[in-house]
């Protein structure tokens, strides 16, 4: 028995053909470089909540991955954010959604577990509780990268309605096809996402696959 | 979408998870990282931090879930996490994190990958992408 940590950036279908040796590398050392400052956290013996919003907060600022700066779009090319944290020792938990100038969602969780009587706050609300609280905050722009605004565009030119079934908002920006659900609600498959290069810089394999 | 979940040296676990949904998501969607018991759980057994496709899992509850099995058919967090992922969630759908207050970690997942990283006090290290 002592402590341990698992961390997560997305799961989908994500082929091994469908990364850019530079892509996988990239992520690679941002996962190892995160497990590194959780374990260092950890074995100064700082507690399991603390550390779970530690290196969230760090997957956040991270572009690589679909949360924080980096975040996907909604259909009106807008940032709706959404964190939640809990603390197994107390069941105590805080949750929110529909943030879009929060810069880390996960502490803003945390606030509204700890300084409300409160599980979950949204959209509005959630905004206000923010500011009422001064965590930092960004202009929507902070969180939009140009690799995301382009699959939104590509999504909305082909009309159509994803289905969250495959790895474009679950994983780092690798590009790729997905499963969707066409407008007249038929699904289809293989709607091909990759070109260019993503946000980061790192190339995207064609044919890769992302949610 | 990313998460994290944590034992410390008192036994006390903890799970948090944070996202930005999906592209071209409906505005005023809500996904299952911030409901707790789907894409995110933790009590005195395990936390659990879930990713994929949100409304089926919002359906399973897997999250909670896990915590449940543990809890009530004292199953360990291996057994837990796979009943869940491979028995309940949909093949493709997607995986979790997890640790139990005794230290043990799972990473399981059903669709091609993963992007996942743990680590233990007695030293075990791993980083992966895919099975």
């Amino acid at each position: 028995m002592g402590w341990a940590l698992a961390l997560h950036g997305g799961a989908g279908r994500i082929s091994k053909s469908s990364i850019s040796p530079a892509a996988r590398e990239a992520s690679e050392t941002v996962l190892q470089e995160f497990l590194d400052a959780g374990c260092a956290a950890l074995s100064e013996g700082k507690s399991a909540l603390d550390v779970v919003e530690l290196v969230v907060r760090l997957l956040e600022n991270c572009p690589l991955f679909n949360a924080g700066v980096g975040a996907v779009l909604t259909q009106r090319g807008t940032v709706e954010m959404e964190a939640s944290i809990m603390d197994g020792a107390t069941r105590k938990s805080g949750a929110v959604s529909g943030v879009s100038t929060v810069v880390n969602p996960i502490s803003l969780a945390r606030l509204v577990m700890e300084k409300t009587p409160h599980v979950y706050l949204a959209f509005e609300g959630a905004e206000a509780f923010a500011k009422d609280q001064g965590v930092e905050t960004r202009d929507e722009s902070y969180f939009i990268t140009p690799g995301n605004k382009e699959r939104l565009a590509k999504a909305l030119e082909a009309g159509l309605v994803l289905l969250d079934h495959s790895v474009s908002t679950d994983g780092p920006e690798h590009g790729g096809s997905r499963e969707v659900l066409q407008a007249d609600g038929h699904s289809g498959r293989d709607y091909p996402y990759a070109n260019g290069h993503a946000a980061n810089g790192h190339p995207i394999a064609a044919g890769a696959e992302f949610e | 979408t990313v998460g994290c979940v944590a034992v410390d040296i008192n036994g006390h676990c903890a799970a948090a998870t944070s996202t930005g949904g999906l592209v071209n998501k409906m505005v005023g969607r809500i996904g299952d990282t911030p409901l707790i018991g789907a894409g995110t759980y933790a009590n005195e057994f395990c936390a659990v931090s879930t990713t994929g496709k949100g409304e089926e899992i919002i359906r399973c509850l897997c999250a909670k879930e896990v915590a449940s099995l543990m809890e009530y058919k004292y199953l360990p967090l291996k057994e837990a996490t796979d009943t869940v992922i491979w028995k309940k969630l949909g093949e493709g759908n997607g995986g979790l994190i997890a640790v139990s207050s005794t230290g043990e970690v799972a990473m399981t997942f059903n669709t091609l990958g993963m992007f996942r990283a743990c680590a233990t006090e007695d030293g075990h290290r791993q980083i992966g992408i895919w099975k």
